[in-house]
């Protein structure tokens, strides 16, 4: 359905003789609801659309494209420019990776699958398991882990996550990419987010990567900046993009971090993981 | 004066806002927005009326209009023995917490319960779901991880059925709606299971995917109700009022966090007060 919207509009474009204010208008207004749809934050639509509009109307288009191509270029460029180019992910020798985010979110599958591509990378990886709430997070770490090969350590029975933390990081001393998986938590738990600082300050990781669900609505950028304001996030993961949702919210959680997506997660496989592509996000989103 | 339609589109954009601002999905915002039209276009009002608490009130209406009342326990209570519940959704969801803290209200209310492990596909499931079986003290019913998904739920029912027990729940493997053998997968389960209830599990932050998801799944398995987690995560949750416009059945409780006692009966009036207030 969203690509017949965006055909529909498309059509109006290229059979329109010229373009005037009024088809420009309409135009806006299609791809303001194929925004909307695809969960993009309301306020960014809005301002994304001031600026389309004033773009297409005021810019001269470049040469040998007409006005109408140039108002699609336009919506493009707008929605990449939010995401930054395609970029590989910086390899460093050593590194730490913390995950963090809401529950359910997939970040204890997204920990196996960032383990199994530092390894294809020549990174030695390791995974420490500091969520001790959830039954059996231990046990559904170590069954994924045990496909990618990965070693692992945690506790089933621990209740202390900066304990496990810190015995975690003697265990995992030979390893060149050290991953930390953590319980789900959002930003209305206080007790949690507190816990997340204290494990950041033990874990002292380089990056800070927050598993976003593809699902998640509105509400994104809220999260996003509360996670981002509590530890200082490095990235984002952008999960289950295999599933019949946009990913629209992700935009806000780039929008208010000033960081970029990293990752997209395709599948529940421990190969399911793809370095993010903003040209294919947009289209997909654009129909 | 006569409400014109300009004046309404201008009373009711500030308010469209604020249900897509809280996850409503757009293709309901507009069905809403169509039945506040036909209520109030054309009609006149007093020289005195306050047009936007009129229009607001009306929204509101339309809204509640959405939610089709069900008392679960009622529903279970005047069933068939053993009753069956099969819960499903995508992933990541809730279901299997969700059971744990259904299991919880049915113990409560007096009804003896058997879990059905039936999501033996994804990693540390069957553990998850033990767990919270021995936590409460209720049965719980298992094979290996990768038996068939179908199998389990049969087997908990003979069980149950031998031994006199009034519910089972079937916890299922999360699932996309796009992924056509995991789909065919659940159709499998429920027409072995022949459930009583067939209950959607959401999520309360989720946006506009929700209604195909919906969609899909009734495709393949009439969903009978739906339950809304996550909602203590501060999101408005107007997916919740996605999903019952889509499905035209009972959102029977909300989830409002991760203990066994965090379930609540869903009240469509509250709700709609909460993002219309
Ligand atoms: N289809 C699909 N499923 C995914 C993806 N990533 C994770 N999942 C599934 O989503 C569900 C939740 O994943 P988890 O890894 O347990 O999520 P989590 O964030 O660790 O959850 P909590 O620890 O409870 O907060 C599981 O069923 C995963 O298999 C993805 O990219 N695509
Ligand atoms: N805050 C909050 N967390 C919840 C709620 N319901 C479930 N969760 C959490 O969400 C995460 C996922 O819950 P699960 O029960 O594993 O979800 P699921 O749908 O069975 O997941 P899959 O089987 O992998 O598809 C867990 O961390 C739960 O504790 C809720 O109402 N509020
Ligand atoms: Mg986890
Ligand atoms: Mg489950």
């Amino acid at each position: 359905k969203l690509s017949d919207s965006l055909t529909g509009v498309i059509k109006k474009i290229t059979r329109a003789p010229f373009i005037d204010e009024k088809l420009v208008k309409e135009v806006v207004r299609d791809i303001q609801r194929s925004l909307l749809v695809s969960d993009v934050n309301v306020r960014l639509v809005m301002d994304l659309s001031k600026r389309i509009e004033e773009r297409a109307l005021q810019q001269k288009a470049i040469a040998g494209l007409t006005k109408k191509e140039h108002v699609i270029k336009v919506v493009y460029e707008e929605l990449i420019s939010l995401l930054g180019e395609k970029q590989d992910y910086h390899l460093p020798t050593k590194t730490r990776v913390m995950l963090i985010g809401i529950q359910g979110s997939g970040k204890t599958t997204t920990s196996v699958k960032l383990a199994k591509f530092f390894s294809k990378k020549g990174l030695r990886p390791f995974i420490i398991a500091a969520d001790t709430y959830r039954p059996a997070a231990y046990d559904q770490l170590l069954q994924l882990a045990e496909k990618a090969n990965v070693k692992v350590y945690g506790e089933p029975e621990g209740k202390d996550p900066v304990k496990i933390v810190e015995s975690g990081l003697e265990k995992a001393a030979h390893a060149d990419a050290v991953i930390l998986d953590t319980a789900g938590r959002h930003k209305s738990e206080e007790e949690l987010f507190r816990e997340m600082k204290e494990l950041a300050q033990r874990f002292r990781p380089d990056e800070k990567l927050l598993v976003i669900d593809s699902n998640l609505g509105q509400s994104a950028g809220k999260q996003a900046a509360a996670f981002h304001k509590a530890i200082g996030l490095t990235g984002v993961v952008l999960t289950k993009l295999d599933g019949s949702a946009k990913g629209g919210g992700a935009l806000s959680a780039v929008a208010e971090t000033g960081t970029k997506i990293r990752f997209v997660g395709l599948g529940e496989g421990i190969d399911d993981l793809e370095i993010f592509d903003p040209e294919r996000f947009v289209s997909r989103i654009l129909g | 004066a006569v409400l014109d339609e300009n004046r309404l589109d201008e009373l009711l954009f500030d308010l469209e806002l604020a249900l897509i601002e809280s996850d409503v999905a757009l293709e309901v915002v507009d069905a809403v927005k169509a039945d506040v039209k036909a209520a109030l276009l054309g009609r006149s009002f007093g020289r005195g009326a306050d047009l936007s608490a009129i229009v607001k009130q009306a929204l509101r209406d339309s809204v509640k209009k959405v939610f089709v009342d069900g008392d679960l326990l009622e529903i279970i209570r005047e069933g068939k023995r053993p009753f069956v519940i099969v819960f499903v959704g995508v992933n990541g969801t809730g279901k299997t917490t969700t059971i744990a803290k259904v299991a919880r209200l049915l113990e409560r209310e007096g009804f003896s319960t058997v879990i059905a492990a039936a999501d033996t596909y994804r990693a540390g499931a069957i553990e998850q779901i033990e767990k919270h079986a021995s936590n409460l003290g209720v049965r719980l019913i298992k094979q290996g991880r990768g038996a068939d998904s179908a199998a389990v739920a049969f087997d908990a029912i003979e069980h149950a059925r031998a031994r006199g027990l009034d519910v089972v729940l079937i916890d299922t493997a999360g699932r996309m709606d796009t992924n056509v053998n995991l789909m065919d997968e659940l159709k499998k389960v429920v027409r072995v299971s022949r459930p009583d209830l067939v209950l959607f599990v959401g999520d309360a932050l989720s946006g506009n995917a929700v209604v195909e998801q919906v969609r899909t799944f009734h495709q393949y398995t009439p969903i009978d109700g739906a339950i809304i987690t996550k909602a203590d995560a501060d999101a408005k949750g107007g997916s919740a009022i996605s999903i019952a416009a889509t499905l035209k059945r009972p959102v029977f409780f909300l989830g409002t966090g991760q203990g066994y006692d965090d379930l609540q009966r869903f009240n469509g009036s509250w709700f709609v007060d909460q993002i219309l207030p």
